[in-house]
């Protein structure tokens, strides 16, 4: 990646690949995920179905803002509910073969944002911190 | 902003002012920080003390990982403890005369970084958004 310039990056050369990302399937209680969440000590993650498609995204303050009762956090919730019904799927998703203005433009206002192919399979995730190494790089050279 | 280039542009250029950033108090119980949290929608935000003088940072994942009980989340711990036992005080800080290289380097591990004068009154938080949107803007002229 080091020789290659801005116009010849993909995405597919910062992305962290799939197998290294932490992420909860469509059925898993929020009792699950809300766990998968706070050991892995990432805010949000993918969420996959059982294929390891891409279907949506999930993080802490939809799952607490669910459990926020009007007294006390309603905690017993979260074994009743799925991460199918609350997690996000309007979610921008971009190509391996995107160059890197394109992830540039998808960063700007999601921490991360998903990768994955034609049909959903999911690849990876290109974060913002990939993306800003990459320029701090690119403004010493 | 628009005319300045990369190296004219200061934090103070950049930053969300301190009147407009979402902070809690030393002294307030974790219950009362963890509805901050909830409901500006932010993973972390600083902490300052009475004379709003920075101190510290603080977030969702450090207050779930203290109710994590072994058998389900120990909520009750929540009014229990207070903000000052658990935040984050090792953070980095930048002063609003830094530049946007400076700016850049303390973003790249880090969402965001708090803004202080030499006596760490509290000037606001310089966020990786901004400094992805300006430099998009330069990538584009
Ligand atoms: N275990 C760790 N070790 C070192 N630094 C850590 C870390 N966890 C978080 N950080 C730092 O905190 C930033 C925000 O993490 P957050 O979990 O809110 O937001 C993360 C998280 O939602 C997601 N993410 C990152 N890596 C992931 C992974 N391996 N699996 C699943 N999600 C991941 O992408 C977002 C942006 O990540 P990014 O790297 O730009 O930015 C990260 C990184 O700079
Ligand atoms: N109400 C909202 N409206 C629109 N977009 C929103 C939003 N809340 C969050 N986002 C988007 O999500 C990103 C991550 O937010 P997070 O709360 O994890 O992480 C935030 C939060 O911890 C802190 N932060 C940002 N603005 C703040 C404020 N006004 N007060 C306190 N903390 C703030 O700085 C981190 C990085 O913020 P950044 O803007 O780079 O990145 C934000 C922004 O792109």
């Amino acid at each position: 990646i080091q020789d290659k310039n801005l116009t010849d990056i993909t995405i597919e050369d910062l992305m962290i690949s799939s197998e290294k990302v932490a992420h909860v399937q469509l059925n898993n209680p929020l009792e699950h995920a809300l766990l998968v969440l706070v050991k892995s000590g990432y805010s949000a993650v993918p969420v996959l179905d059982a294929q390891y498609k891409l279907v949506g995204t999930i993080g802490k303050t939809v799952i607490l803002n669910q459990i926020l009762g009007l007294e006390r956090f309603e905690i017993e919730k979260l074994s009743d509910m799925q991460v199918k019904q609350i997690m996000r799927t309007d979610i921008p998703v971009v190509s391996k073969e995107n160059t890197f203005m394109e992830g540039l433009n998808a960063i700007i206002d999601y921490p991360f944002v998903c990768v994955a192919d034609a049909d959903m399979y999911f690849d990876g995730i290109l974060t913002r911190r990939a993306i800003l190494k990459h320029l701090r790089r690119d403004y010493y050279s």
